[in-house]
């Protein structure tokens, strides 16, 4: 099993979300029949993948080390506009 | 590469700086865009021309927040600049977040090193998943010709190559943990996790996980060399020692012990041994072996001395390390312990030598250790 999320869980969300939209492509708010959780777990994965982690869905220790890491701006996935 | 591998159509692309971050003299602003240039134009037949007005197919300028191209940076930290791909109007286009600090070393973030990642993607590169390429998403230093071979197979896809460079070394890719070939240069054990060392990677197993991460050995250690002969933890010290060279270097946790590097031969070895090859703690005895080239050795990290009757011979010490062809294995490249069996790594072969039966009792691949 996962490590549960260090400190303020509320800012490591938020952090994430953050992240997921700028890098990910994640897109604010609802889509349709699919949960935002649903979203941000599968985009969660797909930077997990990216980066060679664990692939959980979740947002553990490492992902969450990674997220901090100080980087470039343009986004991981396919289609920059 | 970006989507539609997008790149410039002529191979003359030009470049202005229409701003200067206060961080830096001037001049070393302009030589670091410059080396960061010529670091793609040594593997491609890309040439580049500075212009001093008007528009350029790369426009590089310093800015903080909302910078004019409505994707804002987020102040100090964490996004340090982009680029566009190449196209018209704001393609190619680079901008470094002015809230860093921009250095000539490896203070803060190297300028020249970023600006060479962030040309990449100018000239039609997207990100690479391999943590020793130029195009990784996240910063880290390094010394030396930045490109690896998987920056070089990139934009070589994209330009071909320079068929006039003089010889580049460029970085190796990143080991594949699944290759059946696969060797390694050291492990080591260090509070649980175990680290596994390759060329200028190490892998870190958490038990808690089943996939190992990849990292840079000096993105986490940049005093580190970029090699690692052998690594062992003595876990009643709580301190990991790596060896590289003649030198070698201590670890508190993930922190480096002040005073170090020293010299291996402080340990007891003659001046004639140049390397240590593996070294691993018994932590049932206290001793820690050391193998150099086909011998071995047993240190007492009590009394801080070699045991004496050694140097002994790896083939007469570890009996039934063979090759598959039949030919006795006489050397190490990495070891490890645990409860009562000792893990002995050559080439791609793992040797488990069982103290009890003192003999090898089973050999696997050496890619078992990342759970392959």
């Amino acid at each position: 099993f996962t490590k549960p999320v260090p400190g303020d869980e509320t800012q490591s969300w938020l952090l994430a979300e953050r992240y997921l939209r700028r890098y990910y492509r994640m897109q604010p708010g609802l889509l349709g029949t699919s949960k935002s959780s649903d979203v941000m777990t599968e985009k969660i994965r797909a930077m997990q993948s990216f980066f060679k982690l664990e692939v959980t869905g979740n947002l553990d220790d490492n992902t969450l080390q990674v997220m901090k890491k100080s980087r470039c701006g343009v986004p991981d996935v396919a289609e920059y506009n | 590469l970006f989507p539609r591998k997008l790149k410039w159509q002529n191979t003359l692309v030009t470049f202005r700086i229409t701003n200067y971050t206060p961080d830096l003299k001037k001049e070393d602003v302009d030589k670091a865009i410059h080396n960061a240039l010529m670091t793609w134009s040594a593997v491609t037949p890309l040439k580049f021309k500075r212009l001093h007005e008007g528009i350029a197919d790369i426009m590089i300028s310093f800015g903080r927040l909302e910078h004019g191209d409505h994707n804002p940076f987020d102040g100090p930290e964490g996004l340090l600049a982009h680029a566009y791909p190449p196209g018209e109007g704001l393609g190619g286009d680079t901008h470094f977040d002015e809230d860093e600090t921009w250095t000539k070393d490896s203070h803060a973030y190297n300028l020249f090193l970023v600006a060479a990642h962030e040309f990449g993607h100018a000239l039609g590169m997207g990100h690479s998943n391999d943590p020793g390429s130029l195009m990784y998403p996240v910063y880290s230093y390094s010394h030396g010709f930045p490109l690896s071979e998987d920056d070089i197979k990139g934009i070589q896809e994209l330009y071909g190559p320079n068929p006039d460079h003089e010889k580049v070394k460029p970085k190796p890719e990143a080991p594949d943990k699944c290759d059946p070939e696969l060797s390694i240069d050291a492990v080591t054990e260090l509070r649980g996790e175990k680290l596994i060392f390759k060329d200028r990677y190490f892998w870190r197993v958490h038990p808690q996980f089943t996939e190992p991460e990849l990292t840079l050995i000096q993105s986490t250690w940049p005093q580190l060399p970029k090699k690692v002969n052998a690594a062992y933890e003595n876990p009643e010290k709580d301190i990991v020692i790596i060896f590289s060279g003649i030198r070698m270097w201590a670890l508190n946790g993930y922190t480096l012990v002040p005073g170090y590097p020293k010299y291996i031969h402080r340990l007891g070895f003659p001046k004639s041994v140049r390397k240590i090859d593996a070294a691993v703690h018994i932590y049932d005895t206290g001793k820690t072996l050391f193998f150099t080239d086909e011998d071995y050795w047993s240190y007492n990290e009590q009394t801080g001395t070699m045991d004496p009757g050694y140097p002994k011979s790896i083939m007469d010490g570890f009996p039934g390390m063979q090759e598959r062809d039949g030919d006795e294995v006489d050397e190490v490249d990495a070891a490890t312990y645990k409860n009562g069996y000792l893990y002995l790594y050559h080439e791609n072969l793992q040797y488990e030598y069982s103290y009890n039966k003192r003999k090898v009792v089973r050999i696997t691949r050496t890619n078992d250790l990342l759970n392959c």
